[in-house]
């Protein structure tokens, strides 16, 4: 079904 | 001191019920723009994106900037003893460690209020910057709750794929496979009930449909909603709140592993 990266994979955190 | 008066309170009372399950605790954001919430899910997969602006208010006082974390389903459990109706404040002191929601009727004739402790939440908040997405596709939230609803009796992932013809929702499972085609359709009487496609590239991307389920929420908000969609960025699935703001919910697309 495929891998689900986080978010933060993505966006930074600030 | 905070004091935030919402004519309208069924819209928090939406907002609520459309997040709760999603998110459990969460920072309830409160400044001179507005009153917002960004919290991510448990597993740091979805994210939610609150904006209520202070011009939607009848009033808005926010002396100084202030982060109140709430469990949700508390929240929502006290929002839900207001009427659909009512008018609620939201107030809360300075340095104080609970918040308190006032419930007017239409008719001034039964005021309540509610006092909730507030807690500590530790949050990771994103920076989530601008961006031009490849396609952007927007059509009643009714239609799309219905799609997520029946692909998820089929499978576990959706694949929304965008072409000049329109976009289409895909799923497999054991049982079989389903295809959804919504093309675009401008020509009718209301324009909350036209498929609207914007493309500057075609995009096809596979989701978790329980996620879309969940963010389907959001339907009672608006009559509408908007998917916007680009290769290498997460979905954004926006509920417009009328006059005051958005709700809007993020999720990675799925990749080979």
């Amino acid at each position: 079904e495929g891998f689900q990266p986080l978010l933060k994979n993505y966006y930074n955190s600030i | 001191m905070l004091e935030l008066r919402l004519v309208q309170g069924s819209l928090l009372k939406k907002v609520l019920e459309a997040i709760k399950d999603l998110v459990t605790d969460a920072n309830f954001d409160c400044s001179a723009t507005g009153f917002s919430l960004q919290a991510m899910d448990s597993s740091h997969v979805a994210l939610v994106s609150l904006l209520l602006r202070s011009e939607g208010f009848e009033h808005y006082r926010c002396d100084r900037n202030i982060s109140m974390g709430m469990n949700l389903n508390n929240m929502a459990k006290m929002l839900k003893c207001a009427g659909n109706d009512d008018i609620i404040t939201l107030k809360a002191d300075d340095g104080s460690d609970t918040v308190t929601f006032m419930f007017e009727s239409p008719t001034q004739d039964k005021i309540s209020d509610f006092e909730m402790k507030l807690m500590d939440v530790d949050s990771e908040h994103l920076g989530i910057p601008e961006a031009e997405y490849h396609a952007i596709v927007r059509m009643p939230s009714t239609e799309f709750a219905r799609i997520c609803k029946d692909l998820s009796s089929i499978g576990d992932t959706v694949v929304i794929s965008v072409t000049k013809e329109g976009v289409k929702f895909s799923t497999s499972g054991d049982i079989g496979t389903a295809n959804v085609v919504c093309r675009q359709n401008t020509t009718v009487d209301k324009p909350e009930d036209a498929t609207i496609v914007e493309m500057n590239e075609p995009v096809s991307l596979t989701f978790a449909l329980r996620y879309f389920n969940s963010f389907t929420k959001g339907t009672p908000l608006s009559n509408t909603v908007t998917i916007s969609l680009s290769s290498e960025l997460p979905v954004v699935v926006e509920y417009k709140i009328a006059e005051m703001g958005h709700l809007r919910f993020y999720l990675a697309p799925k990749i080979e592993e």
